[in-house]
């Protein structure tokens, strides 16, 4: 299988080569890609042999040809139906980033528990009552959730969404949710990435 | 030096440590950690390694001591400054994030160059002018900044900032950014996060 670290990278070379396909670039040699996303050169090719063969050296990759191949391979092609839980000040934002649909994620709907929230919509997608999480999930097809919830309601409403059907979770919530197998789950932890940067900071001045 | 997903682990023992000695809990055994964390013993013991010695086997860990050591060894234990830029709808989520302050972050500025925005506060935190961003940074000796602004402007506003005396940027704009030596960058990529679980997804169906 592909490591994870690759599969991210991939999505950021997938980015870069449909920002040059939009400035009407058709062929792109590695050295370009790997300078300007500040990669070394054998890393990208090597990230790439995961995925099969492309290009011939000397000549350079056909850009449409890798973006649509690298977004097959990665199941990026088709679309995926998501949903945002927890409509207070994270899920407000999340609910209206353009960048999912860039990989072909739409967020149809957003959820909450506040009497006040339900009802109302943001940018035109509804905030519903969690009650009623599971028939929407099941009518609509949606495979992901995000997470927006308070720490303390995570873990509970997480298991709402696995008994509702769902696969994939997107967790920003700092809690370690306790999931059953074969669920695939992603935690953004923004405060751990701040202070993986502190400890840094301190070496360095050390 | 300690690896990168080391110090994020830590960073959850830390929080983890810290809602048990909200609890009253004194003492505690790494069994308690590793099973409510769903880590292997093996890798919390490891981790604590490069901390140096804690802790009597079979007796278990002071929780007061742990908490204290593992954030000072982290340069946790001081309060450092923070400042969002771009005070956009992720911007303005960030800013009331009380997450930031567990870690001794406080984020005392928001900044941005719509003049609709300039002036405004968000929770008491002001939204300023980017142009007295340098005089700011310098006055109240903030470290770290929260880059929250559009792709196309990420890389040109990441260069005032080092230009500012900036040491530390937690980048959420999905772009690469070119940065001189010593200028500690982590990036959130929420995209890439759901395309790493998309790609899990389809391998578990097929
Ligand atoms: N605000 C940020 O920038 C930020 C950054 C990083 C992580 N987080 C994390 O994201 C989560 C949300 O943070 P926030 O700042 O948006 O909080 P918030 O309080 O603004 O929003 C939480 C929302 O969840 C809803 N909710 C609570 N319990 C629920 C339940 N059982 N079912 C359905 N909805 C429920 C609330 O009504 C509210 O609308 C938290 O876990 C937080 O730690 C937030
Ligand atoms: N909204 C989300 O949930 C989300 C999620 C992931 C990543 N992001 C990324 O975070 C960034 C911000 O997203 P957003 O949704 O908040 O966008 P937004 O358009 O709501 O906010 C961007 C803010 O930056 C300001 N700005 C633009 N150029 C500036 C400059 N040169 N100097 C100072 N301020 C400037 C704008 O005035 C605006 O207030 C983007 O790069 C986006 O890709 C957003």
């Amino acid at each position: 299988n592909i490591p994870v670290e690759t599969i991210k990278r991939t999505i950021t070379y997938i980015r870069y080569l449909e920002r040059e396909k939009q400035k009407g670039v058709k062929i792109i040699s590695s050295r370009d890609i790997t300078s300007l996303l500040n990669i070394p050169p054998a890393q990208f090719r090597k990230d790439l042999s995961f995925f099969g063969e492309f290009g011939k050296r000397g000549v350079g990759y056909n850009v449409d040809i890798l973006i649509e191949t690298l977004k097959q391979l990665l199941g990026l092609d088709r679309k995926v139906k998501a949903i945002v839980v927890g409509a207070g000040r994270l899920g407000t934002a999340l609910v209206q980033y353009p960048g999912f649909l860039e990989i072909n994620v739409e967020i149809i709907g957003a959820f909450d528990n506040d009497s006040k929230k339900i009802g109302q919509s943001i940018k035109g997608i509804d905030i519903y009552d969690i009650k009623n999480i599971k028939k929407f999930i099941i009518k609509n097809n949606v495979k992901i959730a995000l997470l927006c919830v308070p720490s303390d309601s995570a873990q509970i409403v997480a298991n709402i969404l696995i008994e509702a059907g769902i696969k994939s979770i997107l967790n920003f919530a700092p809690v370690v949710l306790i999931l059953p197998e074969g669920i695939n789950i992603a935690n953004v932890d923004m405060a751990s990435e701040i202070g993986s940067i502190i400890y840094r900071m301190k070496e360095t001045v050390q």
